[in-house]
């Protein structure tokens, strides 16, 4: 993985290959667990690193639940050689990974993503048709258990936030519902999105906030001002509802109701000049000031347990 | 292949909340086959919105006889994606070669 072009956008089979080689070349840090198989049976992968014993208090990030997003995917794979890389060299990583295991899911929606390289390079939701229409797909982001089918997702079929019939109907959505849960332990729930310059936390579905609303804030004051520290890219944070509009049935909102309390959901760059197409030699920039983020919430978490 | 020449992706800012009313009206239309790339949100917040080459004229008459301003932030989407294809084509060669 030291020559994996890592500036360049990658097609779902080399990243799968990508995950291969990681886990070959550190057996004793990387492992992969395939949680389920999505619409189309493609295998949904997560890349489990952890430095030993069992059942460590963990924390859960995941890229690309929207597919045209394909910048998350990128920065997925920089995040997972960037632990590889980091762990005994730099002693917050080691610290979090001596006592904590990280799970890293780099393409939630591999249906959806094959199809932005096949077909349609801005598609947002999965394949799975939807009985009684001639639209596609579901959007994983609308389809958890969390107010679902409330204010902020649609019902029909062809919108782009389509929440799908039930909640967990989708099989990428269950799976990961399915391993949080059994897993028992999670104490992080990261997901990552672009390209609006957000940080959010619960709730989406409804304006009360969140009892940890306090401590969530003034995390994410911490993690926008590490993330800005590298190029200045400026991150708007708040809840779901504030900060960004209404929004049921959402992933962190789910984990946050699961007894996740750090669930944050981060938008990457950029506003305002490419959007999803954010061309490629600004992945490794636009990953990086994301790891500070990331770092922030996750040391908070190692040091802050519950 | 799905392909999108010409299209355009559009920047609007709602100023007030009757621009913002507008946008949700336009977000609902189908019409006009749009794509919110940024939902809309609240006053002085960007709305992205995809338009497909077809129906570029109509959007941009329907906006301007709302007196919304917008701008345009990718002039033709396909120019884009074209050159996103070649760049990962180019990483692709040069990957087998140093392979």
């Amino acid at each position: 993985t030291d020559s994996f072009d890592y500036s360049s956008y990658h097609t779902l089979s080399e990243i799968y290959s990508f995950q291969d080689m990681l886990v070959a070349e550190n057996p004793n840090l990387v492992s992969k667990i395939v949680i389920g198989q999505s619409y189309e049976g493609r295998p949904l992968n997560v890349l489990k690193f952890s430095t030993g014993g069992t059942n460590r208090p963990a924390i859960w990030i995941d890229n690309g639940i929207h597919s045209r997003e394909w910048i998350t995917q990128a920065s997925g794979i920089w995040f997972a050689k960037k632990i590889v890389t980091d762990y005994g060299t730099d002693p917050t990583l080691t610290a979090i990974l001596d006592n904590m295991d990280i799970f890293l899911e780099m393409v939630i929606n591999p249906d959806g993503f094959y199809y932005t390289h096949t077909t349609n390079r801005l598609w947002r939701k999965t394949r799975k048709p939807n009985p009684g229409s001639s639209c596609i797909g579901v959007d994983l982001n609308r389809n958890w258990d969390a107010d679902f089918g409330g204010p902020g997702a649609s019902s029909y079929p062809c919108s782009i936030t389509y929440s799908g019939p039930s909640a967990h109907s989708e099989s990428e959505v269950k799976s990961i519902v399915d391993f949080v849960k059994s897993h028992g332990n999670i104490k992080a729930f990261l997901s990552v999105h672009s390209y609006s310059q957000l940080l959010l936390y619960p709730y989406g579905y409804t304006m009360t906030p969140a009892e940890d609303q306090a401590e969530l804030d003034s995390l994410a004051l911490k993690a926008v001002t590490d993330l800005a520290s590298l190029y200045g890219t400026t991150y708007t944070y708040g809840s779901f509802f504030d900060a960004l509009y209404q929004g049921s049935g959402t992933s962190i909102d789910w984990a946050y109701n699961q007894g996740i309390k750090y669930a944050y959901t981060l938008e990457q760059r950029d506003t305002g000049t490419y959007g999803f197409l954010l061309p490629a030699n600004q992945i490794i920039p636009t990953a990086t000031e994301t790891w500070l983020a990331l770092m922030a919430i996750m040391d908070h978490t190692y040091q802050n347990p519950y | 292949k799905k392909t999108f020449e010409g299209h355009q992706v559009l920047r609007i800012i709602p100023k007030d909340d009757a621009q913002l009313s507008l946008m949700k009206n336009l977000e609902d239309m189908n019409e006009f086959e749009l794509d919110f790339w940024r939902g809309v949100t609240g006053v002085s917040m960007p709305v992205d919105v995809r338009v497909p080459i077809h129906n570029l004229e109509s959007v941009k008459m329907y906006l301007e006889a709302q007196n919304t301003e917008y701008s345009v932030m990718i002039k033709d989407l396909q120019v884009l994606l074209d050159r996103e294809q070649e760049e990962m084509k180019s990483a692709a060669r040069a990957s087998q070669h140093r392979n």
